[in-house]
C-alpha cells in the first residue's frame, strides 16, 4: 500500500514495525570511566545504532521512493537528533539517568569525566523531563522520530533539477502523512480539541531543542576526535565528516 | 568527491537489500 492511501492508523502501525530492536553495548565497562573510555563506549554504541538507523529509515513508508541523494542528505543531517530522541525515549521513566542501552546507563555526574559533556547531558536530561511531563506516548514518539528524519534537510537545500523537484514533492507529501499520523495519535488520548492542538504544538516545539542539543553534540564529538581523545571510525566517521565539512 | 564516494558505507547500506544487521 502506498503511504498516500494509508490511514494514519496504518501509517503508525508501519512505523511502529520499523522500530529498531533494543541494542546492547556488550562491553565490560570499567568504572570509574576515563574520558577516553567513556567516549569510546559512546561512539561504539552510536556506530552500532547508526547501522540499524539506516535499516529503520528504509522501512518508513515512502522513504525509498525519494531520490538516493535525498535519502543520503536526510540521514546525514539528522542522525544525531535521531540517536538523541531514542536516548530520551529510553530514559523517560528514569529521572536523572541517561539510558544509552540496557547495559550502559549513566548518571548526570558521570559526565564529569569528559570535558564539555556535562552541559550536553544536562540538555538531554532537561528535554527528557519535558517528555516525561507531557507523558509522551509510543505512537507519538515514532511519529516525532520520522518527522525529524523527513524535516532535517528541508530548509538547507533547494531543488534544481526536475528529479530533485519530484523527490522534494514526494518528501513534502510524506511529511503530510507523518503529521496526519501524529495528529491522529494525539486524538486518541481523550483530550479536548484545544488540548490536542496545544499538545501538538508542545511536542513539535521540542524538536527545535533536540536540533540544538544535536548541534552541540556534533561540535563536541568533532572536538574529541580532533584532540584524539577518541578514534572515530566506520559509519560514524562518515556521518561526522559529512557534518563537519558541510 | 561525489556524494556516493563521500558516503560509501551509507550509500551501500541504503542500496543493499541485505539486512544491515548482517552487514554489521
Amino acid at each position: 500500500t502506498h503511504h498516500s492511501t494509508m490511514s494514519p492508523e496504518e501509517f503508525i502501525s508501519r512505523i511502529m514495525e520499523a522500530e529498531p530492536p533494543e541494542i546492547y553495548l556488550m562491553e565490560d565497562l570499567k568504572k570509574p570511566f576515563t574520558e577516553a573510555s567513556m567516549m569510546m563506549s559512546l561512539t561504539n554504541l552510536a556506530d552500532k545504532e547508526l547501522v540499524l538507523m539506516i535499516s529503520w529509515a528504509k522501512k518508513i513508508p515512502g522513504f525509498l521512493e525519494l531520490s538516493l541523494t535525498d535519502q543520503i542528505h536526510l540521514l546525514k543531517c539528522c542522525w544525531l537528533e535521531i540517536l538523541m530522541l531514542g536516548l530520551m525515549w529510553r530514559s523517560v521513566d528514569h529521572p536523572g539517568k541517561l539510558i544509552f542501552s540496557p547495559d550502559f546507563k549513566l548518571n548526570r555526574e558521570e559526565g564529569q569525566c569528559v570535558e564539555g559533556i556535562m552541559e550536553i547531558f544536562d540538555m538531554l536530561l532537561a528535554a527528557t523531563s519535558r517528555f516525561r511531563e507531557l507523558k509522551l506516548q509510543r505512537e507519538e514518539y515514532v511519529c516525532l522520530k520520522a518527522m525529524i528524519l523527513l524535516n532535517s534537510n528541508l530548509c538547507t537545500s533547494s531543488p534544481q533539477t526536475a528529479e530533485e523537484l519530484e523527490s522534494r514533492n514526494k518528501l513534502l507529501r510524506l511529511l503530510d502523512s507523518v503529521i496526519d499520523a501524529l495528529v491522529w495519535a494525539i486524538s486518541k488520548l481523550g483530550l479536548s480539541t484545544q488540548q490536542q492542538t496545544l499538545r501538538l504544538g508542545h511536542l513539535t516545539m521540542l524538536l527545535s531543542h533536540i536540533r540544538h542539543v544535536s548541534n552541540k553534540g556534533m561540535d563536541h564529538l568533532s572536538t574529541m576526535k580532533r584532540k584524539n581523545v577518541v578514534l572515530v571510525y566506520d559509519l560514524l566517521l562518515e556521518m561526522l565528516d559529512a557534518n563537519t565539512s558541510s | 568527491t561525489s556524494l556516493k564516494e563521500k558516503h560509501k558505507i551509507l550509500h551501500q547500506l541504503l542500496q543493499n537489500s541485505t539486512s544491515p544487521v548482517d552487514l554489521a
